[in-house]
């Protein structure tokens, strides 16, 4: 473990839970893209099948349960106690043409054609464009509440740090996985343009507003 | 190969 991963690790839960009280305390989850959230819940439980079975460390095994519950609740209060705030007319993004590319690329690429390494291959690619419907969605509204551009930015900084926590594992435990850093690289480059509109708007008091 | 590294990343 090292800082860059711990911190990453906490950004990434700080988010979750950031739009969880979001939705949480003002019942709704206008602005909010569901397909996201069912996506973000596909990569956890993909990712997380050896929860079980591989102990890692007492940490390790807390935040993937955290991390899965937090999800499935989530997606729970967006189209099941808060359906009818759910604005299903901007949550458009079609993810069945990210979760079959996805799911045909993590077959022809991966470390090992074993199931448990192609799921993992498949969390792992999915990932990194989970983010989209959220973001086609904020495109297609032209705003997002500050609260979820706090939850963006909180989620696209832990992948960011990820790939600082690569280098530094590269160079000081030789530890290396292409598959992983490559899709984390792409993840963090979605989120790029959002980091500019972020830091140049909302960093100064402003509404987070795309360019109409 | 990378697999048999222990995934001790989440």
């Amino acid at each position: 473990m090292n800082i860059f991963r711990l911190v990453g690790d906490l950004s990434h839960l700080l988010a979750i839970f950031v739009l969880l009280l979001k939705i949480w305390k003002s019942r709704s989850c206008a602005g909010v893209s569901g397909k996201s959230q069912i996506l973000f819940a596909l990569v956890f439980i993909t990712r997380y099948l050896d929860l079980f079975t591989n102990f890692i460390s007492v940490y390790n095994s807390l935040m993937k349960v955290i991390f899965i519950a937090s999800t499935v609740a989530t997606v729970y209060l967006m189209y099941i106690k808060f359906k009818a705030t759910y604005d299903s007319n901007h949550d458009t993004f079609r993810i069945e043409f990210l979760v079959v590319p996805v799911g045909g690329l993590a077959f022809l690429v991966n470390h090992d054609f074993t199931p448990l390494e192609i799921l993992w291959t498949f969390s792992i690619y999915l990932e990194s464009v989970a983010i989209l419907p959220q973001l086609f969605m904020i495109s297609k509204t032209g705003e997002a509440e500050t609260i979820t551009s706090h939850y963006l930015f909180a989620l696209g900084s832990y992948r960011a740090l990820y790939l600082l926590n690569w280098i530094y594992r590269y160079y000081f435990e030789g530890y290396f996985d292409l598959i992983a850093v490559v899709a984390g690289c792409v993840q963090t480059i979605l989120y790029c343009d959002f980091f500019y509109l972020y830091i140049t708007k909302v960093m100064w008091g402003k509404k987070l507003s795309l360019p109409a | 190969n990378d697999s048999d590294v222990n995934k001790d990343e989440l």
